[in-house]
């Protein structure tokens, strides 16, 4: 289960707030996983006071209104890879980038679909370059692309352009998830699947055998 | 907040370290605090006796000085815990709320009618000794799925933990470790920025490391 609670003292109206809430939410703590499991008591709570004395915002589209969105969404994301980063028997934090897709809910729902599959957790923890698995995770989305634009990196290594796979220096991809286990660092993922605008982010983390430690104890 | 409430406070934030929080760049500055530092917010943390083993603080509570515009997003499954359906009726009738009370140790999921009934009485003791009207208290809950919470414990701690509440990060920081299952790290982070001119600040806590694929709305 995920749990949140949000503050703020700035001055906006309920159904505005709402509005940013969700949008925030579906930036970050929707774009979260660990084990594909989603809990029966997953809340965010978010309360504003309106104490600052900051300008009423009554209005989605007003330059207030954006700049307390791109905060809002800025501190769910920091928590939301908290969560991701402290997963059950994590070494590292995934963080999976979608580009090029038709727009930022494709995107998202690429890049969470990468950073929830089994096999490529599995993979970063075994700290094998695995490109085919990411392939795989993106290609079971649910969003249509052309699997000759697919174009994967895991950090700065190019592992596959324009849906051909290319050679890397194995090693250093593999030192790569290494040096990332080791820290409890972040692995990064780029991927693309177009030329369209929409961008999207998911995190997640390694699989390991302490997962499943964890949760054979943790019982009822 | 007096001595012996200073002490359960700083207790409460040593059980567990801070996770390192990755903000995305942009136009704000990242200050201590997690809830309190927004104004008008208060929050505490404390050993309740909820939890099966150990004496790390599973219970918190954050309240606002006035009524705080409220917003919530809940899972989607349609096995919603006791608590999910709660706040979600309140906030089908009630715009503002006043107080966030979170335990951890049982989810109350999974608990039938008898749950639901545990979380109108929780709620209502929170509002009685805040002075407050039960629709203004949310409730979250966390822990082993399909137990009702231990409400006698849960009950008897609510007076010492409304007198630990402080708008101190301490205070932010036991609220973190009270919400907090098999988190190896608590999760709390606030920051400040402009807006329209004026300076406010958004903060926030969370908790989850397993049963994490959150699909809310």
């Amino acid at each position: 289960t995920m749990l949140g609670v949000v503050t703020t003292d700035a001055l906006v109206t309920s159904d505005v707030w709402r509005k940013m809430v969700k949008t925030a939410v579906n930036r970050s703590f929707n774009q979260i996983t660990v084990d594909g499991d989603s809990s029966t008591n997953d809340t965010v709570i978010a309360l504003a006071s309106g104490i600052s004395g900051s300008t009423a915002i009554s209005s989605l589209d007003s330059f207030e209104a954006t700049q307390l969105q791109a905060c809002l969404d800025a501190v769910m994301q920091g928590l939301a890879k908290s969560i991701a980063w402290d997963g059950e028997g994590a070494t590292c934090l995934i963080e999976v980038s979608v580009t090029g897709a038709n727009n930022e809910a494709d995107a998202a729902k690429v890049a969470r679909s990468v950073a929830a599959s089994s096999l490529v957790k599995a993979a970063v923890y075994g700290r094998d370059p695995n490109w085919g698995r990411i392939a795989c995770g993106a290609g079971y989305a649910g969003v249509p692309f052309s699997q000759n634009e697919l174009r994967i990196a895991l950090g700065d290594i190019l592992l596959m352009d324009g849906g051909q796979p290319l050679p890397f220096d194995r090693n250093a991809a593999s030192d790569y998830l290494k040096g990332a286990g080791e820290t409890h660092g972040t692995v990064e993922i780029h991927i693309s699947i177009g030329n369209g605008q929409g961008r999207g982010q998911a995190w997640g983390c390694d699989l390991s055998y302490d997962y499943v430690k964890i949760n054979a104890e943790y019982t009822t | 907040v007096s001595n012996n409430n200073t002490t359960t406070i700083l207790e409460a934030a040593k059980y567990i370290p801070a996770a390192p929080i990755l903000l995305p760049e942009g136009p704000w500055e990242q200050i201590p605090g997690g809830v309190t530092a927004a104004k008008g917010f208060k929050a505490a943390g404390m050993y309740g006796g909820l939890r099966a083993k150990g004496e790390k603080p599973d219970l918190a509570l954050v309240t606002c000085d006035v009524d705080a515009v409220a917003a919530g997003v809940f899972t989607l499954n349609v096995v919603a815990a006791a608590p999910v359906l709660y706040c979600r009726n309140v906030l089908d009738i009630s715009k503002t709320a006043r107080a966030v009370l979170v335990n951890a140790g049982q989810a109350n999921a999974a608990t039938g009618d008898l749950g639901y009934q545990d979380v109108i009485e929780c709620a209502s003791a929170v509002a009685k000794l805040l002075q407050l009207r039960p629709e203004e208290v949310l409730i979250e809950s966390t822990g082993v799925i399909g137990q009702r919470i231990k409400k006698d414990a849960l009950l008897k701690s609510l007076p010492s933990l409304i007198k630990l509440l402080s708008s101190t990060t301490e205070g932010a920081d036991a609220a973190a470790v009270a919400i907090t299952t098999t988190d190896l790290v608590c999760k709390s982070v606030a920051v400040e920025t402009e807006v329209g001119g004026t300076k406010i600040r958004v903060g926030g806590m969370a908790k989850g490391s397993g049963m994490i694929h959150p699909n809310m709305a």
